[in-house]
């Protein structure tokens, strides 16, 4: 696979997967 | 309202999703500790889409050969398929102790009458090292058609990797080893072999005060 690997923060992923939501 | 915006195809819906250990304090009473969780959400129309993610970003991080992500995928259909980044709860103390409860509990609901199978994999590296199968049978609630699957035990496996994880001394260290650990659940039309829902799971570790958090994205193919 062409993105074997790579790490995760070198993906194109959204900037929300790296956000941990705060909520209660 | 709920397809697009939560985990549902046109066939099932999850409601709740939860991994958790329950350890008695009494003969009476117990602690309940979410290691994950997604709560019953009920979207409305002027609720947002899920963002997407593009399931070749993460076709390594799961088994590729038959019965892979990408052929599962290109089967389809693709509204069955979800991306879960769980930010799981890690903050408890772990002591070794027979009375302890590991477990997961999941539900589902349809509008048809059906025999379901979940396929649990979890995977290092993207291959998968162990594999839980359950079948589930409709029971008709409320005009629909609900499944549960109540408190299943947690395996062996899933046990020693929670509590090595709960060693390593630095969350970053936790972070590094969970990037390369992954779920791939998959629920099925036990008699038709259809795909009812697809969802890849990735984690970190918690740094919130307030417990357990998750993002969920439909996974896309553009």
């Amino acid at each position: 696979s062409a993105v074997e690997q790579v790490p995760m923060r070198k993906r194109l992923l959204p900037a929300s997967f790296w956000e941990e939501p705060k909520l209660t | 309202p709920w397809q697009g915006r939560s985990i549902a195809s046109s066939k099932l819906r999850m409601l709740e999703f939860s991994a958790f250990l329950e350890q008695p304090q009494d003969p009476e009473t117990f602690n309940k500790h979410l290691f994950v969780h997604i709560g019953q959400s009920n979207p409305s129309y002027s609720d947002p889409y899920l963002e997407s993610v593009d399931v070749r970003q993460i076709y390594d991080k799961f088994p590729e050969k038959k019965g892979g992500l990408k052929e599962l995928f290109d089967k389809g259909p693709h509204n069955a398929f979800f991306l879960v980044k769980f930010w799981a709860d890690l903050s408890l103390n772990l002591q070794d102790d027979s009375s302890f409860f590991y477990g997961v509990s999941s539900q589902y609901e349809s509008s048809e009458n059906m025999v379901i199978t979940s396929s649990t994999k979890v995977c290092s590296f993207g291959k998968q090292v162990v594999e839980k199968v359950e079948t589930e049978y409709a029971r008709f609630e409320n005009g629909r058609y609900m499944f549960r699957i109540h408190r299943s035990p947690l395996c062996e496996y899933m046990i020693n990797f929670i509590h090595k994880l709960k060693h390593l001394p630095e969350k970053y260290m936790m972070n590094s080893v969970l990037e390369n650990f992954t779920i791939l659940q998959v629920v099925t039309n036990r008699d038709t072999l259809e795909t009812l829902l697809c969802i890849a799971y990735v984690f970190e570790v918690s740094t919130s005060e307030h417990g357990a958090q998750h993002h969920i994205y439909r996974l896309v193919k553009d």
